[in-house]
């Protein structure tokens, strides 16, 4: 079979914030990305996982430039919702591969996974498409991870 | 400015597997999916949020049809990494909007939610990519899901 993953890449110029317990419902992610939208802030990671009791937390990542500007939206929306905090972040990198097809390759996501693991690297946020799989990790493992990433993706095929 | 989103789709043959407060460590997601892999089955969306207290929940989207094997498999990984607990749904959608470049689009995301918001539609996971920004909802709301994102990005454009 051809090479799957085509390329591997880190960004560490991307920064993360986090809106913890904000009510599960609708209305809620539209009044938070309507409000970065209209101040033309670029998102470019949005993660949501299941809530619990009524309340999500949804995370998104910027660029390190927009950091303040997002923060203090983010804070004034969130208050706005009734999250019960706010966390930001700028000490991250986002580490991905990218290939065509990865989702009907069962095992890509294992060996990308299990890539970083080798390298002592902890996965922080894990979000994918088809074409991209990509964890969020600490800004001192980027090299480590694009490393591991491109040992088991690029150098073995 | 061009039309960003290209298209609006959803699937109604997905599943979801949560599981619940994994150790937040290195090596955890390697473990499960590399479990997966190995048994050829095809995932989806993988989404994973900030952990707490060294703790973090991953959530994933099968075929319907790999949901029993993919469940059993999950439970046995599960309980060798300690999770607390892990939970299956056969009763999802992932709506999705496609295009090119989104995320340098501020306000993309925003409509795709408040599209969904107003359709009284909650949002229950999410997970994007530059490409693409996929949201699962409630099976019942698939229609009226894809309805919407059609509405806002199809037909206004
Ligand atoms: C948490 C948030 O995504 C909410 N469920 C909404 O639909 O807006
Ligand atoms: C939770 C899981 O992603 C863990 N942090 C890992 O690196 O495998």
């Amino acid at each position: 079979e051809g090479a799957v993953v085509s390329s591997v890449s880190v960004d560490e110029n991307q920064a993360k914030i986090s809106v913890f317990r904000v009510p599960d419902r609708p209305g809620i992610a539209a009044k938070l990305f309507q409000a970065l939208g209209s101040e033309n802030i670029n998102v470019d990671m949005i993660v949501q996982n299941v809530g619990r009791d009524n309340h999500a937390d949804i995370s998104f990542t910027v660029n390190l430039t927009d950091l303040e500007k997002a923060l203090s939206l983010t804070r004034e929306v969130a208050g706005c919702l009734g999250a019960e905090r706010v966390s930001a972040d700028d000490d991250i990198a986002k580490v991905s591969i990218i290939g065509i097809g990865m989702m009907n390759h069962p095992g890509v996501a294992g060996r990308m996974f299990q890539a970083l693991a080798r390298a002592g690297v902890n996965i922080e946020m894990i979000s994918t498409s088809e074409i991209k799989i990509s964890c969020v990790v600490r800004r001192a493992d980027a090299q480590k991870s694009l490393e591991a990433a491109h040992r088991e993706f690029i150098e073995k095929n």
